[in-house]
C-alpha cells in the first residue's frame, strides 16, 4: 500500500472477559492524534481474542471514527462500546501505522 | 492555541 492508504484491519473482539483488558494513549491534539493500544492485559476480552497487538492505533470503534476526538472523548466511546448490551462483541478498526488519517 | 500536552494521558480498561 502507498502511504497514504497505509493497512487497516478489522478486528471483532468478543466481549468474552469482564474487562477489555487494553490501555490507550493519544488522541486528537497530542503528538499521537490517534489512539494507540499501549497495554494488552492478560486475561481480558482483548488478550483472549488474540488479534490486538501493541501499538496498533485504533481508527475506529463498531464503525465510529476516532478521528478528531481528544483522548477522554474516544476512551468514552470505547468504554461505552464494551458497556453496551446491544453487542457481545466490539469492532476494532486498527493499523500498524502511526499515523493521523 | 497551542497544542494541549495529552501525552502521558493513558486510559485502562
Amino acid at each position: 500500500p502507498g502511504l497514504l492508504e497505509p493497512t487497516s484491519t478489522l478486528v471483532r473482539v468478543p466481549k468474552s472477559a469482564s474487562t477489555l483488558g487494553i490501555a490507550i494513549e493519544g488522541g486528537a491534539n497530542t503528538r499521537q492524534p490517534l489512539p494507540r493500544i499501549v497495554t494488552i492485559q492478560r486475561g481480558g476480552s482483548a488478550h483472549n481474542c488474540g488479534q490486538l497487538k501493541v501499538g496498533q492505533v485504533i481508527l475506529e470503534v463498531n464503525g465510529i471514527s476516532l478521528r478528531a476526538r481528544e483522548h477522554q472523548e474516544a476512551a468514552r466511546l470505547i468504554a461505552e462500546a464494551f458497556k453496551t448490551k446491544e453487542k457481545d462483541y466490539i469492532d476494532f478498526l486498527l493499523t500498524e501505522f502511526n499515523v493521523a488519517l | 492555541s497551542p497544542p494541549k500536552e495529552y501525552e502521558d494521558e493513558v486510559t485502562f480498561f
